[in-house]
């Protein structure tokens, strides 16, 4: 059987909220390091990799791998019920037909059972490939949202070009271009989530569908921090990283030159 | 800007 206890129930809420633009069903796969889903968009164009740590709950068990299968939508629906503070006990049986979501009031004056059915998915897993990123870059997670929703008022595709002097945003619209250079910040007096930090190895540039990446900083409230990874002619991957238990990763296909 | 490709060019399945 598989038997998560979360303390801040509204983490839950705020991964949710993070995928379900871009999935709407996938497999929740329960084993002993802990919860994790993979799951690629309708047009396998990106692909989100989420993992819970099972150090991250309060109390965690799970005697074997558990594929749990979730209507995403429904989902939502239902961990809504939970009050931001609530604690959520999430369990299901080993080959399970339903999943139970128990939430609790912090004050323990309020509890709730939901139950859900299950449903199969055939989904394909993708080997993604342990990288070395040619190009790193890590910023607040608050500005790089800002810069796509910018972006995007202007065009559909981002530039993306990392040198080691910033990285660089350049799109193309109807109306005409726009161009944000993020520099990291030379001194020291921001706190370390304030910082944007550039790593290379050589200088990297792709374009990208502002759509999925808008869709990607719904994660924002999961980290004050993001960081993009780049290697030449392969997927970037958007990484949130949840503090004490894991992360959000997404991975987008580059545009293909003409 | 070119076309979209998709992460089956990059990635393999299991």
């Amino acid at each position: 059987m598989f038997e998560a206890r979360l303390l801040q129930g509204g983490l839950l809420k705020k991964v949710l909220d993070s995928i379900k633009d871009i999935i709407t069903e996938g497999n929740f796969d329960c084993s002993p390091n802990g919860l994790s889903l993979q799951a690629m968009d309708s047009s396998h164009v990106s692909l989100i990799d989420i993992l819970l740590e099972s150090e991250g709950f309060e109390h965690y068990r799970c005697d074997r791998n558990i594929p749990m299968g979730l209507n995403i939508t429904n989902l939502v629906k239902m961990i809504k019920c939970a009050g931001s503070e609530d604690i959520v006990t999430i369990k299901c049986e080993d080959k399970p037909d339903n999943v139970t979501f128990l939430f609790e009031s912090k004050d323990n004056d309020k509890i709730s059972d939901f139950e859900m059915k299950t449903m199969t998915i055939d989904d394909e897993h993708l080997l993604v490939p342990d990288q070395t990123y040619t190009a790193v870059v890590k910023m607040p997670s608050a500005e790089f949202q800002r810069l796509c929703r910018d972006m995007a008022a202007i065009g559909d595709t981002v530039n993306i070009s990392v040198t080691k002097e910033g990285v660089r945003f350049s799109t193309t619209g109807d109306m005409g271009t726009a161009n944000i250079t993020v520099r990291p910040n030379p001194s020291g007096d921001q706190k370390e989530e304030e910082r944007t930090e550039v790593q290379i190895t050589e200088p990297v540039s792709a374009g990208f569908a502002l759509r999925y990446l808008n869709s990607f900083t719904k994660a924002t409230p999961l980290s004050p921090t993001v960081t993009l990874g780049m290697v030449p002619n392969l997927p970037i991957v958007v990484e949130y990283k949840i503090a004490d238990m894991g992360h959000v990763r997404y991975y987008l296909a580059p545009k293909i030159e003409d | 800007s070119g076309g979209q490709s998709n992460l089956g060019q990059f990635f393999a399945t299991r």
